[in-house]
């Protein structure tokens, strides 16, 4: 639904780690599924949606219930900061080689969707505030040079 | 009939926050 825009992009990054990362598939759901009911919860096309979405959180969890990432909270916690940093550092180095693709737009913004993700654990840490915007304005900047030909700086 | 679908509403918002907060506290 129109209302929950925000948070598609999670979504969608959960479904492309379903098979790579189910943690972070899970995690994405739950980011998203938190939003999602600050968001909206009282339209109906909004609560079938979240319904929905509750119960595939439902069964993830009980198949990932051996996962020490689902049942530990600071487990889980930890795993989508490495996985985000990864994304970020990866695109960085690509970054500061002068290896300007998609990929690496892809990268740092996947990075800023995950460190997004963080927030169900708690507040963010100054660092990782720092890291997301920094990702975010990245890889618009890129993009946006790219599609004009231009060169990044 | 607008206060029916309003509690109806607001029935499944709370089982939504519950089903939630079973989901948070395994964690």
């Amino acid at each position: 639904p129109a209302q929950l825009k925000a948070v598609q992009h999670h979504l969608r990054t959960a479904q492309e780690h379903e098979k790579r990362d189910p943690v972070v598939a899970y995690y994405c759901r739950l980011y998203a599924m938190q939003t999602g009911m600050k968001l909206d919860s009282k339209t109906p096309e909004c609560r079938k949606f979240l319904v929905k979405l509750m119960d595939q959180l439902e069964s993830m969890k009980t198949e990932l219930s051996d996962d020490d990432s689902i049942t530990q909270e600071v487990v889980g916690n930890a795993h989508i900061e490495n996985y985000a940093l990864k994304m970020f550092l990866y695109a960085d180095n690509e970054d500061r080689a002068g290896r300007f693709h998609k990929n690496m737009i892809k990268s740092f913004y996947t990075a800023s969707l995950l460190l997004d993700v963080l927030s169900v654990f708690g507040e963010l840490s100054e660092e990782n505030i720092q890291h997301r915007k920094y990702a975010r304005w990245k890889a618009a900047y890129i993009h946006n040079c790219l599609k004009s030909g231009e060169t990044p700086e | 009939t607008g206060s029916v679908g309003a509690s109806v509403a607001s029935a499944e918002q709370d089982e939504l926050s519950q089903r939630l907060a079973r989901l948070r506290d395994q964690m």
